[in-house]
């Protein structure tokens, strides 16, 4: 199983357009995937056409009840379709990081409720908020691979040095060997900046960078207002295309064939 | 003297780009300005070509020094131009929150900071981090106008109902009245959705939406890039044009003549 933490604490860099789009893209081929959504913001959730009232347990639930073990995975996730199932966030879940603050071993918590789900899941994906607090921290303690997303922007490029010591701070303290490529979006290939951001960024990750690049595309925002990843939403766009390279990508990457 | 708060939980949706151009602008228009820069990424301090090594103190300093009361703004602020001063950022910032979380009134520690000011800015210019932590709620306890960008993206404005609750309760809370407005960033009038999402923009905020709607601009990513705001970067293109125009708004609508 691999778990993909999809992480930048820059924000609006385009980390939940790419969990949604690139785990409805491996669900496409015929990959079993899980998205956990970590955001309190749910955006995730929402992107997918969930709405607070449609569930009533979250990943709250499941991280805070862990210890008295009776709630399980089964019971909070929701099947978006046949192999592409979501376990939905909520605004509960910023409530949740002052009470794991307190709480022992609170880095695994995570770890701990994905563990039983080795022989399920192909993929798990997980969408982080734009910060590197207890939550992002527990997205990177579970997976053994991690997808930063970075626009063009001279901002998203600053940030990227204390990401990569934080995951090497992970590697080293849990004995993890966490794969980190870059990933190109919201690419405007009209612009001189995009191209320059995109050397730049291959320079800062020594070469860890997806030849795939996800190209700015209206299309991809359309699908997100209406609650759809692209792959049911418009399979004639560049946004499509664009995370079908990714997942091909990740699969010629991946141990899962 | 008017503190104007930017701020909406969503990343990436033109926080900083306004907290620097609305400040360069009316700094331009010979008001006093004073950027506070709240985000522990530090993109405003950034975005105005300072680096780290270029400061010893910053916005860390003043909040968590306050109560030994032996540094003031006087020795953290840098002036960017004679009429822009920015108090910088630091990545020690988000070592901040849980020291201020445990003080009592610690909502108000920016308040304290900013008051003996008075007399000294014209406007005071808060960059929030994409969260409602505790900087951001001092922000807001320590404004008495929020600006909140609002990009085309349906997650934008999602959080709004919920953001909108918050200023409520603290102008409830703390006998405030904090005017709000929506402004319309990154806009692409090519697209439908910049359109569609303007109009649920006016619905939701009941009217409160600035009529400058800033134009998607390449020149404004370059510029932040070159560390300068578009008033130093370029004054022929829509950028500058729109942040000009929503400086006379802010003027139009705040006593400060
Ligand atoms: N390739 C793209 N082309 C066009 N729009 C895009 C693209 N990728 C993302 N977007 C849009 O840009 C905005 C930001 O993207 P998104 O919300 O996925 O970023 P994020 O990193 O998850 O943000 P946050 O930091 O708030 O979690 C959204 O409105 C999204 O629809
Ligand atoms: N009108 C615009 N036209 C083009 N690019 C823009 C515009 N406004 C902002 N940007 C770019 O979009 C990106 C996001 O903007 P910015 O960093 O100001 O948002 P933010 O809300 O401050 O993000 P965060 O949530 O991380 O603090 C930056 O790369 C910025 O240069
Ligand atoms: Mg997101
Ligand atoms: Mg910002």
């Amino acid at each position: 199983m691999q778990i993909i933490a999809i992480i930048n604490q820059k924000g609006g860099c385009g980390k939940t357009t790419t969990a949604i789009n690139l785990a409805a893209c491996l669900a496409n081929k015929k990959k079993n995937v899980l998205l956990v959504d970590m955001d309190p913001q749910a955006h995730a959730t929402l992107g997918l056409g969930l709405r607070p009232g449609d569930y009533s347990i979250s990943i709250y639930d499941l991280l805070i009840g862990k210890d008295n073990g009776n709630i399980h995975v089964e019971d909070v996730k929701i099947n978006v379709s046949d192999k592409l199932h979501i376990i939905p966030s909520d605004v509960m879940l910023s409530a949740a990081e002052p009470v794991l603050l307190q709480r022992e071993y609170r880095e695994y918590y995570l770890t701990d409720v994905l563990k039983p789900l080795q022989d399920k899941y192909d993929f798990i994906i997980l969408d982080c908020p734009p910060n590197i607090g207890i939550l992002t921290f527990n997205a990177l303690v579970a997976c053994n691979g991690a997808i930063i997303p970075i626009d063009s922007g001279s901002f998203s490029l600053y940030g990227l040095s204390r990401l990569m010591e934080t995951i090497n701070l992970v590697n080293v303290n849990y004995g993890h060997k966490i794969k980190v490529n870059g990933l190109a979006t919201m690419y405007d290939r009209r612009t001189r900046m995009a191209g320059e951001s995109l050397l730049e960024m291959r320079r800062n990750l020594l070469g860890h960078v997806f030849k795939t690049v996800i190209r700015l595309n209206v299309r991809l925002k359309e699908a997100a207002k209406e609650g759809k990843p692209i792959t049911s939403y418009c399979k004639d766009c560049p946004g499509y295309k664009d995370y079908m390279d990714l997942s091909t990508e990740v699969l010629q990457m991946s141990t899962i064939k």
